[in-house]
């Protein structure tokens, strides 16, 4: 564990915290892509599925579980407890064009040839191009809540903090995670759009919006 | 450099 993994890792956890806040505080769940939720949920219980067999440690234990556990918490949230402030009709991204190729993608590029390797490599994949539906229904809208901004900039803040965690773990234990550092700058050069409005609008006390 | 089949990182 290094600064910027811990960072990192605090960034995702803030993310999600600030998420439900949202939901909860507003009673609604408007702006947020339910389909980039449910990919969440899919990438965590394919990735973490070493829970089960492989002991990490206490935090890395906590943490898969809470991440586990609070995006089946927000699936219920926008399913059930808020279901009618969730609009489908702006959530139209075709997530099969993203689960198709990383399917694909995995049984090509993986460690070994096993189930749960093949799943790991996936929703390494996955988790790159998960955040795409949303990123997609903001620039359909146009704007954003204040807090949904934040919400997607602590995600993208998680995204950017592994990148240093990568090169620090090449420089001082000489390991190298190709498959996760490839996925990984895709993953965060995805959020780079949103940073720019982020940092020129939403810090300088702007609304979110898009140039019509 | 080593690849690490351990996934240690979440």
């Amino acid at each position: 564990m290094n600064l910027f993994r811990l960072f990192g890792d605090m960034s995702h956890l803030a993310s999600i915290l600030i998420l439900v806040h949202k939901i909860q505080t507003t009673r609604s769940c408007r702006g947020i892509s339910f389909k980039t939720q449910a990919l969440y949920v899919t990438v965590f219980v394919s990735r973490y599925l070493d829970l089960f067999y492989d002991w990490v440690s206490l935090y890395n234990f906590f943490m898969k579980v809470f991440f586990i556990s609070s995006s089946c918490y927000i699936l219920y949230l926008m399913k059930m407890k808020f279901r009618p402030t969730n609009d489908p009709s702006i959530d139209t991204f075709r997530i099969e064009y993203l689960l198709g190729p990383c399917a694909i993608l995995a049984l090509i590029f993986h460690y070994k040839f096993t189930v749960t390797e093949v799943l790991w490599s996936f929703s390494i994949f996955l988790e790159s191009v998960a955040i795409l539906p949303q990123l997609f229904m903001l620039q359909r809208t146009g704007e954003a809540e204040t807090i949904t901004t934040h919400y997607l900039a602590a995600l993208g803040a998680y995204r950017a903090f592994y990148i240093p965690n990568w090169i620090y773990r090449y420089w001082t234990e000489d390991i190298v995670d190709p498959i996760a550092v490839t996925s990984g700058i895709v993953q965060t050069a995805l959020y780079l759009d949103f940073f720019y409005v982020y940092f020129t609008k939403v810090l300088q006390g702007q609304k979110f919006e898009l140039p019509a | 450099p080593e690849t690490h089949e351990h996934h240690d990182e979440l």
